[in-house]
């Protein structure tokens, strides 16, 4: 563990408190894609099954559980008991565009070839893509609250942080990990137009408003 | 290659 990636999870962390704090206040869960939701669900589905097979850290264990909780809490949240409030017809992003071409990429690029390494490979690539139903629902609003946007440039730090951290354990600890750093450094760059608008405007007080 | 047995990030 080093400082970048703890405070990596801590802005995870720290996104998903956000999340789920706006939709208990407002009562409400608009301007948040469902979708993006239901991917994050899978991500951590199928990339936490060695839950009870490997023991790790309680850290590890703890977190890995709060984030299967919490993400199948908030699509609870999303799908049920706010349904009235969830934006449906802006949340068009077409799901299966994203988790085909990714299964696919997983079963040919991989470490192995074995089915809990092909589901963290595939968990690893769907991560990087996942938050794209979410900005596209921006984009398609042309504009996000401000809670939703504090919630946005969380998650994108932590896996700008993880960059850092894997810059850190390739120097200290000779360790690499191709596949999950090329994915973090896709992910992260998906960020960038955002955390463009958010330094430039929200940290000025302004509403998060895309060009129209 | 040194296959990553255990991935021990989030």
């Amino acid at each position: 563990m080093n400082v970048f990636r703890l405070l990596g999870d801590m802005s995870h962390l720290l996104a998903i408190l956000i999340l789920l704090l706006k939709m208990w206040k407002t009562r409400s869960c608009a301007g948040i894609s469902g979708k993006t939701q239901i991917l994050f669900a899978l991500v951590f589905t199928t990339r936490y099954l060695d839950l009870f097979s490997s023991f790790i850290s309680i850290y590890n264990t703890t977190m890995k559980l709060f984030f299967i909780a919490s993400s199948y809490f908030t699509i609870f949240l999303m799908y049920s008991k706010f349904k009235a409030t969830y934006d449906s017809n802006h949340d068009s992003f077409r799901m299966e565009f994203l988790v085909v071409p990714v299964g696919g990429l997983a079963f040919l690029v991989n470490h192995e070839f074995l089915p809990l390494e092909i589901l963290w490979t595939f968990s690893i690539y769907l991560e990087s893509v996942a938050i794209l139903p979410q900005l596209f629902m921006v984009s398609k609003t042309g504009e996000a609250e401000t809670i939703t946007s504090h919630y946005l440039f969380a998650l994108g730090s932590y896996r700008l942080l993880y960059i850092f951290n894997w810059v850190y354990r390739y120097y200290f600890d000779g360790f690499f990990d191709l596949i999950a750093v090329v994915a973090g450094c896709v992910q992260t760059i998906l960020y960038c137009d955002f955390f463009y608008l958010y330094i430039t405007k929200v940290l000025k007080g302004k509403k998060l408003s895309l060009p129209a | 290659e040194d296959v990553l047995d255990i991935h021990d990030e989030l």
